[in-house]
């Protein structure tokens, strides 16, 4: 199927199975064709996944359909294979709301689709350009946050907390570090750090450090490094 | 310029492995 194919299908309504398997069809696509492929699907394939996640979000969870998590989490998938070139990752940041419906994903209920978000806000953190990319991913979080009317680390905290995966926890502490450590200013490294300790972060750090994983222990050790060497500096 | 794959996998690779962090910090 070409791009404009996949845009008309994800234009004319479909629902359930019929979209999810639309969606699994272009992930694969994007994924295994070259860069020309994604750029034809373009802007405008783009948003019309923006708008069906949207529609989701925006939807009480009582009225969601069996099938719509799952859409969702496609929907996800299909974001992080458009956004494995520098074409796809500008383009969803010229987006209006791209990066607040990631942020919107952020969801503890819905585990395997909360890992995949983050790690794509994560990545945008970290990007060399625009500069001041972890600030407008803060933001999102924030937005998201007054939305529900929670704390803005809630759900991150949610997914570091006992009972969770390893693999939750993990990309939590990633993205927690990739809030704080791209940030140029000592004073707003050194406040984010002291919202989250406050809001329970202090806490759930003396469990973490009791579990024996790799690579929990390596966003560990990058956290109470990069605290270590701020607080010197203070 | 913005022809290449695994722009984004190779930015989690670089999350994961810590590098990224290491990198922004010195």
């Amino acid at each position: 199927k070409s791009p404009m194919m996949n845009i008309q299908e994800l234009k004319s309504g479909l629902r359930d199975a019929q979209l999810l398997n639309c969606l699994e069809s272009l992930r694969v696509s994007l994924n295994n064709n070259p860069v020309s492929w994604v750029q034809n699907f373009g802007a405008e394939g783009l948003n019309c996944l923006l708008d069906i996640l949207k529609g989701l979000h925006d939807e009480k969870d009582d009225i969601l359909g069996p099938y719509d998590t799952r859409i969702k989490h496609e929907i996800i998938r299909c974001l992080k294979a458009f956004m494995n070139n520098k074409f796809g990752i500008k383009t969803m940041l010229e987006t209006e709301d791209g990066i607040l419906l990631l942020a919107r994903s952020v969801d503890p209920k819905v585990p395997a689709m909360m890992i995949d978000a983050i790690k794509l806000l994560s990545a945008l953190c970290i990007l060399p350009q625009p500069v001041d990319m972890h600030e407008q991913v803060l933001g999102a979080l924030t937005e998201r946050a007054e939305m529900d009317e929670v704390e803005r680390f809630k759900p991150i905290l949610d997914g570091l907390k006992s009972g969770t995966s390893v693999a939750l926890k993990v990309v939590c502490l990633q993205l927690i570090n990739a809030l704080i450590i791209p940030a140029d200013e000592l004073d707003f490294r050194v406040h984010i750090r002291s919202e989250l300790m406050r809001s329970g972060l202090q806490q759930i750090l003396k469990e973490l450090r009791t579990l024996d994983n790799e690579e929990l222990l390596v966003q560990l050790q990058v956290f109470e490094e990069s605290g270590e060497e701020d607080s010197a500096d203070l | 310029e913005g022809d290449e794959t695994g722009v984004m996998d190779n930015l989690l690779e670089a999350l994961q492995s810590g590098a990224a962090f290491r990198d922004r910090r010195k």
